[in-house]
């Protein structure tokens, strides 16, 4: 554990913090793209199956269990208790488009072709993509609200700080794990656009909305 | 060193 991995793990959880205080603050999901939460709890679920076969550290498996269990009660809020807000008309992303590939990939480009493992790999081809039908959704609407662009920035941060995280370990350690990594990039490269709009104008307290 | 597959991250 490295200071970057902590302050990636603790901007991840800050990041579901933020949206499930959103939600049932204002009692609404309005804007918040039921689809990428659909796609992060495949992702949790898919990649913490290891909680039964592999014990790292307390930390990891009350980290998985915590990622698990927040995950099913966003889903929980937006698709039965404040399922009247959920902005579904704008929610329109094909998931397919993101599921088929991030499957085939995984089934070609793994480390070890074994169920667990294809598994791992197939949630982190899918976490690299999950957030598209967020963006798209405030592509879409053209706004967000400044508590889901905080949302946003620490989601986004969290994978940033995990390739910093994988820098370090590559020259502290020697460890590196390319599928991870290269996702990692991949994941983080998705969210730039966000993070220069967020930077200049929600930091400036002004809305984040999109030029027309 | 650790085999390439065990994940012991999140």
């Amino acid at each position: 554990m490295n200071i970057f991995r902590l302050m990636a793990d603790l901007a991840h959880v800050l990041a579901i913090v933020i949206l499930l205080h959103k939600i049932w603050k204002s009692r609404s999901c309005a804007g918040i793209s039921g689809k990428s939460q659909i796609l992060f709890a495949l992702v949790y679920f898919m990649r913490y199956l290891d909680i039964m076969t592999s014990y790292v550290s307390f930390y990891n498996s009350t980290m998985k269990l915590l990622f698990l269990g927040t995950s099913g009660a966003t889903l929980n809020l937006i698709y039965r208790k404040f399922k009247p807000s959920y902005d579904h008309n704008h929610d329109s992303f094909r998931i397919a488009y993101l599921l088929v590939p991030c499957a085939l990939l995984s089934l070609f480009l793994n480390h070890e072709f074994s169920v667990l493992e294809i598994l791992w790999t197939f949630s982190i081809y899918l976490e690299s993509v999950a957030i598209l039908p967020q963006l798209f959704m405030v592509a879409k609407t053209g706004e967000a609200e400044s508590i889901t662009s905080h949302y946003l920035f620490a989601l986004g941060s969290y994978r940033a700080l995990y390739v910093c995280n994988w820098v370090y370990r590559y020259i502290a350690e020697s460890h590196f794990d390319l599928i991870a990594i290269i996702a990692g990039l991949v994941q983080t490269i998705l969210y730039c656009d966000f993070f220069y709009l967020y930077i200049t104008k929600v930091l400036q307290n002004r809305k984040l909305q999109l030029p027309a | 060193q650790q085999a390439e597959n065990v994940h012991d991250e999140l």
